[in-house]
């Protein structure tokens, strides 16, 4: 059987809320090393990733490998029902056709069970290379939200541009361009509000703005978004969740024909 | 103009 409980049951809430958008239905994999899932948003642009790690979960038991296909919109309606400060345990039978979501409230006095069915999901996996990236830019998960939506109502894509000391955000429209540049900044007494660059070779990609804004999602999360960029591959955008695992979103480039 | 490529032409199949 599987069982996982979740202390912080508004992690996985927020999980799903930063991907249930995006994708429509997924299988999440369970294994003994963890809960994670892999997906492309239904046009195949761009590919989510989530990693639970079995150690981040206060209790976790997975006999056997399992895949679960759920909707995302009905894990969404379910784990809606669970307070922000519930621990959220996870069950599911071997060969089970339900997942069970059970939240308990900090002192144990609401108890409530939601089941959810699980379907069969035909889904391709992808093999994500391990990549040496030529610029990593770590910059405040909320600033790098603000920047995408910005842009966004000028432009629909935007140029990301990453050199030693900086990167810019730029984006063109009908109604004009607009550009957006974030200098390195380790401010070490305000480490949330730092912005950090580590270049091996200055680059420059673009990007559909619509699906950055989507990744942004998953801004509450973590304090800083981790953009990784090398010429003409998916930029990878990282949340890192303390202690438990990271989401990552990947998005294939705009490339001249 | 500049085209949009899958994410799976960049990652093939696992």
């Amino acid at each position: 059987m599987f069982e996982a409980r979740l202390a912080q049951g508004a992690l996985l809430k927020k999980v799903v809320e930063a991907i249930k958008d995006l994708i429509e239905d997924a299988n999440f994999d369970c294994n003994s090393s963890g809960f994670s899932l892999q997906a492309m948003d239904s046009s195949h642009v761009s590919l989510v990733a989530l990693s639970l790690r079995a150690d981040g979960f206060e209790h976790y038991r997975c006999d056997r490998n399992v895949s679960m296909g759920m909707k995302l919109a009905s894990l969404s309606k379910i784990l809606k029902c669970a307070n922000g400060d519930d621990a959220i345990t996870m069950k599911s039978e071997d060969n089970g056709d339900t997942i069970t979501f059970m939240f308990e409230s900090p002192e144990q006095e609401r108890l409530s069970e939601f089941d959810l069915k699980l379907m069969d999901i035909d889904s391709e996996h992808l093999g994500i290379p391990d990549n040496e990236y030529d610029a990593t830019v770590k910059l405040p998960a909320a600033e790098f939200q603000r920047i995408v939506k910005d842009l966004s109502t000028i432009g629909d894509t935007v140029e990301i541009s990453v050199t030693k000391d900086a990167v810019k955000f730029g984006t063109t429209g009908d109604i004009g361009n607009a550009n957006i540049m974030c200098r390195q900044n380790k401010a070490a007494d305000k480490p949330d509000e730092s912005t950090e660059i580590d270049i091996n070779e200055a680059v420059s990609l673009t990007f559909a703005l619509r699906y950055l804004n989507s990744f942004a999602k998953a801004t509450p999360l973590s304090t800083h978004a981790v953009l990784k960029l090398s010429k003409e591959l998916p930029i990878l955008v990282e949340y890192h969740i303390p202690e438990v695992g990271r989401l990552a979103f990947y998005l294939a480039p705009k490339i001249e024909d | 103009g500049s085209g949009q490529r899958s994410i799976a032409s960049f990652f093939g199949a696992g």
